[in-house]
């Protein structure tokens, strides 16, 4: 009589939170733009048996962005998961694993993110603002603004923006954008004149950054920002550096 | 018929019941929600 095949597993086993917490390690080592993403739920898996000790894995996974940038050196645990009234953005990936005497691999993924509905936002926070595209002049204008700023009153090396991560503008009662961009060192000090000239730092010395900026427009003209520097990261084959694409 | 309906004795028999206060267990999949649904 023909071995009866394992029983399914679920969702919430111990080998299903594995194979899950082994995929979102692997999507985020893997990913070069935006925001590190933690499982919220398991939404399937299928396992293949393929000889002994040897199992192919397909999982189709929940995940929410956290407000840590794919930059940031904070161990995911660490990383807040960003609040529905922040205007959340939610990821769904499938994957295909292969668990080989008890070694989990990525064979392949497939991941699409998306934000929360407006709609759904608001009506669960009338009042908060809803993320704007990136190219909106008023982002565009608010990063170059702060960037700026923010090299104007530093000393040490002057920043140059990676990508900008993240955007909102309220209204009302006051109109302000909200900015959230990533930034690299590069090979000059914040008092050089000849900006333009300055490269963004190699590989082995890169030292990576995270900004966030208020811009009040009415009723008054504000500016605040407050970027923080990670420091040195070592690469590692999985590390994403943004070094080499600068947008 | 007789072995239809001896069948369906027995298939009658067959039928396990259930315990009282039997909870079926929870479907394998979709797992817990972590944080908040969207």
């Amino acid at each position: 009589v023909p071995a009866a095949s394992p029983a399914p597993l679920s969702c919430d086993d111990p080998e299903s939170e594995a194979a899950a917490e082994a995929a979102v390690n692997y999507i985020n080592g893997h990913s070069h733009h935006g925001y590190k993403f933690t499982l919220n739920r398991i939404e399937n898996i299928r396992v293949l048996p393929q000889g002994p000790s040897n199992e192919v894995i397909f999982l189709e996974l929940d995940l929410l962005e956290t407000i840590c940038h794919i930059l940031s050196p904070t161990p995911l645990a660490n990383c807040t998961v960003r609040s529905f009234t922040d205007h959340a953005v939610e990821g769904e990936c499938d994957l295909k694993l292969q668990k080989v005497n008890g070694k989990l691999s990525v064979l392949a993924s497939k991941c699409h993110s998306k934000a929360d509905s407006s709609e759904d936002l608001l009506q669960r926070c009338p009042d908060c603002p809803p993320l704007a595209i990136f190219n909106d002049t008023e982002v565009q204008k608010a990063v170059t603004e702060a960037l700026s700023d923010y090299n104007s009153k530093n000393a040490g090396a002057y920043l140059k923006l990676l990508e900008i991560g993240r955007a909102k503008i309220q209204y009302h009662p006051a109109h302000i954008v909200f900015v959230e961009f990533a930034v690299a060192a590069t090979n000059c000090s914040t008092a050089e004149a000849n900006v333009e000239a300055c490269q963004l730092l190699p590989d082995d010395q890169s030292n990576f950054g995270f900004c966030t900026a208020t811009k009040v427009i009415r009723p008054s003209q504000e500016l605040q920002v407050n970027c923080q520097l990670y420091g040195h990261q070592v690469p590692t084959p999985d590390t994403s550096f943004l070094s080499r694409e600068t947008s | 018929s007789v072995a239809r309906r001896a069948v369906a004795e027995v298939a009658q028999h067959d039928k396990v019941p259930r315990p009282v206060g039997f909870v079926p267990p929870p479907p394998p999949c979709p797992g817990k929600i972590r944080h908040f649904k969207i």
